[in-house]
């Protein structure tokens, strides 16, 4: 995929972050 | 639609579309809206990104999406 460890890393970190907000705002909607 | 304006659809949607691994550039969303000024996508990236539809990848201008179809 042409990226380096440490950015794949770096992008799964981001991903669980916005897992987390999606999640929470979903709570915060119901 | 889903409590999201015109504009954060179609950003969001291009973004969701997107399957290379480092995700969609703010120019590469701008050169596929063309209607759209840059400031008007990053002010839809900003809320889309709030709201955990959307995060950044490699750098601040790449984004993918946390339900990438």
């Amino acid at each position: 995929s042409g990226l380096t460890e440490e950015q794949k890393r770096r992008i799964e970190e981001n991903r669980q972050k916005a897992l987390a907000r999606r999640a929470e705002r979903l709570a915060a909607q119901r | 639609v889903n409590g999201l304006t015109v504009h954060q659809s179609q950003v969001l949607n291009l973004i969701k579309n997107c399957h290379v691994p480092e995700g969609m550039s703010l120019q590469e969303l701008k050169a596929q809206l063309h209607n759209m000024s840059m400031s008007t996508i990053k002010q839809a990236v900003e809320f889309l990104s709030s709201e955990g539809h959307i995060y950044s990848t490699v750098d601040d201008d790449h984004y993918k999406s946390t339900d990438a179809e």
